[in-house]
């Protein structure tokens, strides 16, 4: 991992060994469409809505896709003051 | 608040980058913010180095992942200067860190504020108009297939995996967003953009909220 040494960091679940094969690819994408099915499928009506399809992530399972491209590390955060109301400056 | 607001209409965002098969969107999002708060305050717009911070914050993984709030606290807390991205290039992949002269050109922060505006997200955006675009993390596993349109549904505030940047807001259609800044290119989404919707703490947008000062 170019010198750095360090583990392999934070949710590290999924390690591809190689290029992807291409029946892999085929049942990726064959999964992914079901899925855009799905998730276009729950609220045809709401126009503003957001729709689901094809991308370049499309030949990639979704544990595929968490491994490679999700990989920011949770934090806590201190809930912000309820007290506190932020005034705004003129935005020029 | 406004209507709408979008940073990118100051001319203070920079371009949709692509972080490849490199998790380093947390580098990619930190790197961002320092850039318009930069612009913002009237230095030119510029590609900031990315590579910098995956090779050289220390407590995270490079393009293993990493935390943006270990990311600004080594910012602030080294003073570390962010050089040019022509001056240390994005390789999509970890390198060892090299190092400037005291005397070399940088843009270092003065400090950061991290906060849950889970609840609040009015104030988050006042803060998104007094300090400039605002890093965020999201639980992005359905932006896998995400082509345009309000996310809405199927975004839960559940596990926070990926960072990116809100650089603005539009509230003047039936559904609210944020407009929010990818790092997967700009083919994907919007132009590279995802809009999220305002005010129900969609993906957990609102959960993990951090702005640079400089």
């Amino acid at each position: 991992d170019g010198g750095r040494g360090r583990g392999a960091g934070p949710g590290a679940t999924f390690s591809r060994t190689g290029p992807p094969s291409r029946e892999r690819e085929a049942a990726a994408f064959r999964e992914s469409l079901n899925r855009h099915r799905y998730l276009n499928s729950l609220f045809p009506n709401e126009n503003s809505t957001a729709s689901y399809g094809i991308n370049q992530f499309s030949y990639l399972f979704p544990e595929e896709f968490k491994a490679i491209y999700l990989r920011s590390k949770p934090s806590r955060f201190p809930r912000y003051p309820t007290d506190l109301q932020m005034s705004i400056t003129n935005v020029s | 608040l406004p209507v709408r607001f979008d940073w990118r209409e100051k001319h203070v965002v920079t371009q949709v980058r692509n972080q490849k098969m490199c998790g380093g969107c947390w580098a990619f999002s930190v790197v961002g913010a320092v850039e318009s708060a930069c612009a913002i305050k009237g230095e030119p717009l510029e590609d900031l180095s990315v590579q910098q911070v995956i090779d050289c914050s220390y407590s995270n993984y490079g393009c293993n992942g990493g935390s943006t709030l270990s990311a600004l606290n080594w910012l602030n807390k080294m003073q570390v200067k962010l050089v040019k991205d022509s001056e240390y290039p994005f390789k999509a992949q970890n390198g060892l860190c090299q190092y400037f002269s005291v005397s070399h050109s940088g843009f270092s922060i003065k400090g950061y504020s991290a906060y849950d505006f889970s609840d609040r997200e009015d104030e988050m955006a006042k803060a998104l108009l007094t300090f400039g675009p605002l890093i965020v993390v999201v639980d992005a596993v359905s932006w896998q297939d995400y082509l345009g349109g309000v996310i809405q549904h199927h975004c839960s505030s559940g596990e926070a995996n990926h960072a990116v940047l809100v650089t603005g807001f539009d509230t003047t259609g039936s559904t609210p967003y944020w407009i929010v800044r990818n790092s997967w290119g700009s083919s994907w989404g919007v132009d590279g953009y995802a809009h999220v919707k305002m005010g129900a703490n969609i993906c957990g947008i609102a959960d993990s909220v951090s702005a640079v000062f400089v």
